[in-house]
């Protein structure tokens, strides 16, 4: 997270942090066996990992606690069919859900996100918060990667603006913007995610402040750089999908 | 020539004259031999008569005859003067046979063709009873009882009295009656004339055990008795009744005992005549009644069904339960009871009790709790109270669950729905907010 703050305790409850191999990728907790996150934390190198090379945590905001707990138990790793990444160009349909063996307590620091309902809007201008584990930095543009959850806000940012901060960077370089992606940041940069908040999720707060999944950290040219924009995958399409994954398993 | 009779006995059939509807030729002599089975006589009946009239039926006629005995002869119309018209009223063969003879001279009237006749006859069983005695001093036909039946007749006897090997006449026979029927009569041979000397009679009433007999003498009581200085005894004569488990009783003497309610199934009847003095019998009608069974009484929380004022063998008594409860006998429960009266008069199970029913611990909720509101132990209605863990799960519906301990053993929110609370759990609502930083 670029710019951002810790996150005390028990305030973004939802909060998982998935490694995989020596990657570190995020997710968020939405149901008592499910979490979601992007596809591109399980599949490397086109393979999709299995159960037992995931490690996921909740509950705690430090990877140094984190790490003496036990990961939990994972039976399965659903990606979106259509997600088809081979050259991390084409990040359409980053989605994923990973499916716990046994079934979470919900307490203050383990809590899941909600789904977005069909009140729930992408308002341009409407600030967002995105979380993480992935890279901070310590000013002067210095990078590290973080063992704190930080968190940041960010405004959901005009598709149209979106699509123009990509233009005149080489194609064959830069990943396709698609309908199922929507982007958050500000124009002079400075906050935003970063590498290894992969799969964290991006909330919106609706009317009666109840957090919901919008946007899953997904892709950006660069961290929190100026007239750049984070991308994130937009959960408000795959919600059949994702009921659908959760029913039939 | 004369036709034998048939070897088949016939039971009805129809006799005419030659050539009969039309006239009949001179100069005929035609015989019929009409039998019946034995025991029955023939009834002969003439439908039609035109026979050339004469004086005594002296030139044609159909003469009628049984074992050669004229019976009737017969010629003439309905209409003519003369001649003798045998009329529409049938004719009584004495016997199961009968002859019919019929006759013609060498001339016929050329005026008048008389057309002969036409009979039919059919066998009418005979009553042999009704016969009077024979006058040869054999006796009667039958002793002492006469049936008769088709074609026969059978005698039989009086009580006390079997029929001897001649099956007509009777001999006393009083020893080894058995009446197993639930009600009968009885009565002394010859009753109520004087019994026969040197009689020594049994009779054994024995019903299904169950039910108890009682006798009711007659009135018309008389044993001979001697008078003693202790009073009457039946020392010569009497009449003894043995009831088991008592001690026997002997009756004798001019006064009916009246009812005697046994109370017992079994019950034996011996009567003593010596050859000296006279006794006129006795006579009774016996009955029987179940044996009665004790009033069941009450059963707590239940209902014996039928509710009655005596209960007797083979009665059916059912018991349930209120609601709410069950039945219990010998610590395990029972899905239904009944019991019977016994022929020994006790039922043959002991009363069933109510017990409560319980639904059992009521089903746990996952990342809830259930609170008892009332009731005790799980028990028919009981209430309690589904709660989730808030605020990290709320009730699905949005409220909290009270369920009751209903009469089928099941938690219901009311008499129609088994529920099944659940905990949602609480989404995008973290416990604590992200501190606002109140400088712009």
């Amino acid at each position: 997270i670029i710019g951002g703050n810790d996150a005390a305790e028990h305030t973004i409850p939802w909060q998982a942090l998935i490694n995989v191999g020596s990657s570190r990728g995020g997710g968020m907790i939405i149901a008592d066996r499910w979490i979601l996150t992007a596809a591109h934390v399980v599949v490397l190198n086109g393979q999709v990992q299995t159960p037992e090379a995931l490690f996921v945590y909740l509950g705690v905001t430090d990877v140094h606690q984190i790490i003496e707990n036990l990961s939990l138990n994972v039976t399965a790793v659903h990606v979106h069919s259509e997600y088809n990444n081979p050259n991390n160009l084409n990040f359409d349909h980053d989605i994923a859900l990973i499916k716990l063996k046994d079934p979470i307590t919900f307490q203050a620091a383990i809590m899941p996100l909600c789904l977005p309902s069909e009140d729930d809007t992408y308002d341009t201008g409407m600030m967002g918060m995105v979380s993480g584990f992935g890279i901070t930095d310590k000013g002067n543009q210095r990078r590290f990667l973080t063992n704190k959850l930080k968190y940041v806000h960010v405004p959901v940012v005009e598709q149209k603006k979106c699509s123009i901060s990509l233009k005149g960077k080489p194609s064959s370089r830069t990943p396709r913007l698609t309908n199922n992606m929507f982007c958050a940041g500000t124009p002079e940069g400075g906050k935003d995610s970063c590498n290894g908040d992969s799969g964290s999720g991006f909330t919106l707060q609706s009317e009666n402040g109840r957090f919901w999944a919008a946007g899953i950290v997904s892709w950006g040219l660069g961290c929190g750089q100026k007239g750049t924009y984070g991308f994130y995958t937009k959960v408000a399409n795959y919600v059949d999908w994702i009921n659908k994954i959760m029913r039939e398993n | 020539c004369v036709p034998l009779p048939d070897s088949d006995p016939q039971m009805y059939g129809e006799i005419h004259s030659p050539q009969y509807p039309l006239p009949y030729p001179p100069n005929q002599q035609k015989q019929w031999e009409i039998s019946v089975p034995e025991g029955f006589q023939i009834s002969l009946t003439f439908t039609h008569l035109d026979i050339e009239a004469s004086a005594g039926c002296y030139y044609d006629s159909i003469t009628v005859l049984y074992d050669e005995k004229v019976l009737g002869k017969f010629c003439g119309n309905e209409n003519s003067a003369d001649g003798r018209h045998p009329g529409h009223q049938p004719i009584l063969s004495p016997g199961s046979r009968l002859t019919l003879i019929f006759q013609s001279d060498d001339y016929n009237p050329d005026r008048n063709q008389n057309v002969g006749f036409s009979a039919q006859y059919q066998a009418i069983d005979i009553d042999e009873c009704s016969a009077p005695e024979p006058e040869d001093g054999s006796g009667p036909l039958c002793s002492q009882i006469c049936l008769n039946t088709l074609g026969s007749y059978l005698c039989a006897c009086h009580h006390g009295y079997e029929l001897r090997s001649d099956e007509r006449t009777c001999i006393l026979s009083c020893v080894g009656g058995v009446f197993d029927e639930l009600e009968g009569h009885l009565m002394s041979p010859g009753y109520p004339n004087p019994s026969p000397d040197a009689l020594s009679c049994q009779y054994i009433i024995s019903v299904e055990s169950g039910f108890t007999v009682s006798l009711n003498f007659s009135d018309k009581f008389h044993i001979e008795s001697v008078d003693t200085e202790e009073g009457p005894n039946c020392l010569y004569h009497w009449l003894e009744v043995i009831i088991p488990d008592r001690n026997p009783m002997k009756l004798c003497g001019g006064t009916s005992p009246g009812l005697i309610n046994t109370n017992s199934n079994i019950v034996k009847l011996g009567y003593n005549i010596d050859n000296q003095g006279q006794s006129n019998g006795w006579s009774l009608e016996y009955s029987t009644h179940r044996v009665t069974c004790p009033v069941p009484g009450e059963v707590a929380k239940g209902r014996v069904t039928p509710s009655l004022t005596e209960y007797f063998y083979r009665d059916y008594i059912f018991v349930r339960c209120d609601e709410g409860y069950k039945l219990m006998m010998n610590g395990a429960e029972i899905m239904g009871f009944s019991t019977m009266c016994q022929s020994n008069g006790e039922w043959h199970l002991p009363l069933p009790e109510c017990h409560i029913i319980d639904c059992g611990e009521p089903d746990p909720l996952l990342n809830g709790g259930v609170n008892f509101l009332s009731g005790f132990q799980n028990q028919y209605l009981s209430v309690v109270q589904y709660h989730c863990n808030e605020p990290f799960y709320s009730p699905y519906g949005g409220n909290n669950v009270s369920l009751t301990c209903e009469a089928d053993r099941q938690w219901r929110s009311n008499h129609d729905v088994i529920l099944r609370p659940a905990c949602l759990p609480v989404c995008g609502r973290p416990m604590k907010q992200i501190e606002n930083h109140f400088q712009r």
